[in-house]
C-alpha cells in the first residue's frame, strides 16, 4: 500500500 | 553432527529478539564454514540475513550441511530460559527432527537442556548483489532506534536525505513535521558514539517506520549500526554480532503514489 515496494522485486531468486 | 558452542551466549539471546517479531520462522543453514539465515517477512517488503562464521564459536562442528527449519518464536521462548552470563550450545545430529540447546552457567554449577522440534518448510532463497552505496552512514545504534521511535509519533514514513554534512531523518503527518539532523563527528574519541558518513552521492529515499523500528530491536546486538543507501534500491540496516558475523536488514523503499 502507499508505494510499498516489495524486496522480491529488488533480489533475484537463482 | 552439529555442534555450535558459543560462550557469550547472550548474542543468541539477542539475536532472537532481534528478529522473532519481524519473522515467524526460518531455516537456519548450518555448514562447516558457519550458521547462515536468510528470510523475508510475512509482507515480502523487508529481508533479513545473518550470517555466523565458524571461527566465531567457541567450538564448532558441522560434519554435513543441516538445514534446520525453526519456529522463532519457540527459540526466543527457549532461549529466554537461559541466563544472560550462560553458555549456550546447539547440538542436533544429521538428519535430526528435533535441536538440543544446552545452557551452562558460567561456574558449571547448573546445566540445562532443551530440545525444540524443527519445521519443514519450503523457503526461497533471494541472490543478493555485491553492491557500491552512494551513501553509508555509521551512527550509535541508539540514536537510531530513537529516532526511529519519534519519527513513528508523526508518520508512517520517514525520509532519510544524506548529504556529506550528514543525514536527516524526516517525517510528516496530521499533526505536523519533525526533522532530525545529524551531522557527521567532528572528532571520533569515542567510536561507538561518532556519526560517519561516506557519501559518493547525496540520496533521498523513504521507508515505513513500522520495518525500522521491528530492525531497532536489534540495538543490544551492538553500539553501531550502518544504514548503507543507494537510489531506488533497498535499504541496509547492518548490526555487527561481535567478532561472530552480522545481522543484516534489507527494506524496500516506498515510492511516491
Amino acid at each position: 500500500p502507499h508505494g510499498q515496494m516489495k524486496i522480491s522485486s529488488f533480489f533475484s531468486s537463482p | 553432527m552439529f555442534e555450535a558452542r558459543l560462550v557469550q551466549g547472550s548474542l543468541w539471546k539477542k539475536l532472537l529478539e532481534s528478529i522473532k517479531d519481524l519473522l515467524n520462522e526460518a531455516i537456519f543453514d548450518c555448514s562447516s564454514t558457519g550458521i547462515t539465515l536468510q528470510a523475508m517477512d510475512s509482507s515480502h517488503v523487508s529481508l533479513v540475513s545473518i550470517s555466523m562464521n565458524s571461527d566465531g564459536f567457541d567450538t564448532y562442528r558441522c560434519d554435513r550441511n543441516l538445514s534446520m527449519g525453526i519456529h522463532l518464536p519457540s527459540l526466543s521462548k527457549i532461549m529466554k530460559c537461559a541466563g544472560n552470563d550462560d553458555i549456550i550450545t546447539m547440538k542436533a545430529t544429521d538428519d535430526a527432527d528435533t535441536v538440543s540447546l544446552v545452557f551452562e552457567s558460567q561456574n558449571n554449577e547448573k546445566v540445562s537442556d532443551y530440545e525444540m522440534k524443527l519445521i519443514d518448510l519450503d523457503t526461497e532463497h533471494l541472490g543478493i548483489p555485491e553492491t557500491e552505496y552512494s551513501c553509508v552512514v555509521k551512527m550509535p545504534s541508539s540514536e537510531f532506534q530513537r529516532i526511529c521511535r519519534d519519527l513513528s509519533q508523526l508518520g508512517d514514513s520517514v525520509v532519510i536525505a544524506c548529504t556529506k554534512e550528514g543525514v536527516k531523518f524526516s517525517a510528516s503527518g496530521e499533526l505536523g513535521t519533525g526533522n532530525i539532523k545529524l551531522c557527521q563527528s567532528a572528532s571520533t574519541d569515542k567510536e561507538e558514539e561518532a556519526v560517519v558518513v561516506d557519501m559518493n552521492e547525496a540520496v533521498c529515499l523513504t521507508f515505513a517506520l513500522r520495518y525500522l523500528n521491528f530492525f531497532a530491536k536489534a540495538t543490544p546486538l551492538s553500539a553501531q549500526v550502518q544504514l548503507s543507501m543507494s537510489k531506488d534500491v533497498p535499504l541496509v540496516v547492518e548490526y555487527k554480532i561481535s567478532e561472530l558475523g552480522f545481522l543484516r536488514f534489507y527494506l524496500a523503499p516506498k515510492i511516491e503514489d
